[in-house]
């Protein structure tokens, strides 16, 4: 029987989200669409829980404050770039 | 629902939009189209209307771009943001901006119609089987020539259907050369190109030469787009898929998701991704171009995201064939701009009537009637109301005017009918056991109910559809596994759909398109059958899905009729509208079957 082999990942050039955690791409995804400013984006975990707070609430999902399985999905899906708070 | 800051809206009705450019993942008339529609979905339910026009001065401009597109909110590649728009207002306001990184699709992978071959210009149909081996973009396999063709059925071994790729070795666009072919190779400033370039241009759109020197012939035309197998994202996007391709040492013949971690398709767009690092994503499903317009239009006229996850302004992306206007989008934008205007009232029809009779006459009564009117007019703001709870129409005007009409006899409260169907070159509406008429001479004008058994005293008070086939004249009706044809007031039926060819797997027949030379198309769920009059017989070769001719209509439509000469594909209340012009079927119009057909307030 063939060997099963361990997948090789490549890093491709212009993949821009490659290579983001997912609590960078949270961040980057709350700042994106007006649930943090610039001043909240650090290591805060506070900061982080209400934010998230306030994206499930106004996305409509459960509110655990949480970056949780629900939460990265939608924060992974694709949608309208008109920020969801603020101008 | 939500608006901006400010309630920021037009304070105009006629709202002008501008295509400024194209994404080359569709056929440049399905983006119009599908911008069309997506204004329709608005200007269903308010005072709105849009007129497309071709200038900078329109309220609305609608532009393709990638990355950073001039306005300082870039887009972000493949995926992830798909589209912007800017509320009401001057300048860029009201704009809105497509990302052309993604593959704009009508929601179900990319769309490349067919030439010649005997499919009759039906669309690709990927992944599609060819002797055992499953193919997700057009081929040259199996041909000799070159030539690239695809299957538009899922199975080509089996049906045997197949087109012609659009190619520039079958055709160019645009130019001077009439739409001839490439030539291959030609010369260009003294250079041998032996496949379509930019050089020479400023705009990266691809052309060719028609003969073999165009510095001395001067004739070209611009190479069609390989939607198949063009890349988006990546570093390459817009360039074809080189096969074989080299990646990590093996050689590749298709798209592969070797090498990441995320499962989508790419492949490399020289012969050598080791060496090059070029590539790009393959195709997939893309994204519906009219559902996300049809978002992007909502912030165009005012409306800001909804924390409804079934609304079409809730900010995710989400495939549907449903109609995508929820209760809270259309409380959003009439919030805004009210709901769509009443009709004009009708002239007041204080008349005598009298008894109706057992079957409706057959001459029109086009004016306010005034002498022998023969059937009562729906009430309309101004007219007599019904005569009965329940019963038919068969009494003259209650004494009362003001008295509301019972909710059975009134045709604008029916959500959805069981049939409608063109009889005598009007529009009937069926409904438990009653009918409407709708009557376009001296004004728009319903006249009903009636009683189905008064007309038809064969047919069971539930239809499913009905059709008049044009030459003969005679009536088919519909309702479950029977049907009934009536020629003048003579009746065949009830028989069971068997002896028209139409096996226990039809359940019912939704709907039928007459179509010329005593042909009809009969639909059933997400099929038709072509039906021949004379022989009363469906072709059972002549299955086809409804998608395959008849893009962009949901699946899931319960009737279907023709009605001047364009066919209404109807679900839930609303019907798209679709015209047919070169043989190509195309959506035009989306409407609500009571506002827009029955024209009720």
């Amino acid at each position: 029987a063939p060997r099963p082999r361990q997948p090789t990942f490549v890093v491709f050039p212009g993949d821009r989200q490659a290579n983001l955690t997912d609590r960078q791409l949270a961040e980057e995804y709350l700042y994106r669409y007006g649930y943090t400013h610039v001043a909240e984006m650090n290591e805060d975990e506070d900061s982080l829980r209400r934010a998230l707070q306030r994206l499930q609430r106004r996305l409509a999902l459960p509110e655990t404050g949480e970056l949780d399985t629900t939460t990265l999905n939608a924060i992974r899906a694709p949608r309208c770039g008109v920020p969801d708070v603020g101008k | 629902f939500l608006t901006f800051e400010g309630d920021l809206k037009w304070h105009h009705q006629n709202i002008t939009y501008w295509i400024q450019n194209y994404s080359e993942d569709l056929p440049r008339d399905v983006i119009d189209d599908a911008f069309a529609r997506a204004f329709a979905l608005w200007s269903a339910v308010t005072p709105l209307t849009f007129t497309r026009v071709y200038g900078r001065e329109a309220d609305i401009v609608i532009q393709f771009g990638v990355r950073e597109h001039g306005d300082g909110y870039p887009f972000d590649g493949k995926d992830g943001l798909l589209a912007h728009a800017f509320p009401p207002g001057a300048g860029i306001q009201g704009d809105a901006h497509f990302d052309d990184e993604e593959l704009w699709s009508l929601g179900k992978g990319v769309v490349v119609p067919t030439y010649f071959g005997n499919a009759n210009g039906a669309a690709c149909h990927f992944p599609f089987t060819f002797e055992g081996r499953s193919y997700s973009a057009c081929t040259t396999d199996g041909r000799s020539d070159d030539m690239l063709w695809c299957s538009t059925t899922a199975d080509y071994d089996t049906d045997h259907k197949f087109g012609f790729c659009p190619s520039e070795r079958l055709y160019t666009r645009d130019g001077n050369a009439d739409g001839k072919p490439c030539v291959f190779p030609f010369t260009f400033e003294g250079r041998s190109y032996s496949a379509c370039t930019t050089d020479g241009r400023s705009d990266g759109y691809r052309w060719c030469a028609t003969t073999a020197n165009y510095d001395q012939d001067k004739l070209y035309g611009f190479c069609p787009t390989r939607a198949d197998s063009t890349v988006t994202g990546g570093n390459s996007a817009g360039e074809l898929c080189v096969f074989p391709f080299t990646f990590l040492g093996k050689e590749y013949s298709t798209c592969t998701r070797e090498g990441r971690n995320d499962g989508h398709l790419w492949c490399a767009t020289t012969s050598n991704f080791d060496r090059d690092k070029k590539w790009g994503f393959c195709p997939d499903q893309g994204y519906s171009l009219f559902l996300v317009a049809a978002h992007e239009f909502g912030h165009a006229l005012g409306l800001d995201h909804s924390s409804v996850p079934e609304a079409l302004m809730y900010p995710m992306y989400s495939y549907t064939e449903e109609n995508p206007l929820h209760e809270d989008d259309v409380k959003g934008i009439q919030y805004l701009y009210g709901s769509r205007p009443k009709p004009e009232p009708q002239p007041p029809t204080t008349t005598t009537a009298e008894p109706q009779p057992t079957a409706p006459p057959t001459v029109c009564v086009t004016g306010p009637p005034t002498t022998h009117p023969s059937e009562r007019p729906t009430a309309g703001p101004t007219g007599p109301p019904s005569a009965g709870p329940t019963g038919p129409p068969t009494a003259g005007p209650s004494a009362a005017p003001t008295a509301p009409l019972d909710p059975a006899q009134d045709v604008c409260k029916v959500e959805i009918f069981d049939a409608i169907a063109e009889i005598r070159n009007r529009l009937h509406f069926f409904k438990d056991g009653r009918y409407w008429r709708l009557s376009e001479r001296g004004g728009r004008r319903v006249q009903g109910p009636f009683l189905i058994k008064n007309t038809w005293p064969a047919l069971p008070r539930k239809l499913d559809s009905a059709f008049e086939e044009p030459l003969t004249k005679k009536i088919f009706f519909f309702s479950g596994r029977q049907v009934w044809v009536y020629t003048g007031e003579s009746v065949l039926g009830p028989r069971r759909l068997d002896k028209l060819g139409l096996g226990p797997e039809v359940a019912q027949v939704t709907g039928a398109l007459p179509r010329a030379e005593g042909k009809v198309l009969l639909f059933s769920r997400q099929s038709f059958w072509r039906f021949d009059v004379k022989t009363q017989k469906v072709d059972s070769r002549s299955a086809t899905p409804v998608d395959q001719m008849f893009s962009g209509v949901p699946l899931n439509t319960h009737d279907i009729f023709q009605y001047q000469e364009k066919a209404y594909f109807c679900q839930d209340r609303f019907y798209w509208r679709v015209s047919s012009r070169n043989e190509v079927n195309q959506v035009d119009y989306v409407g609500y079957v009571t506002f827009d057909l029955l024209q009720c307030p």
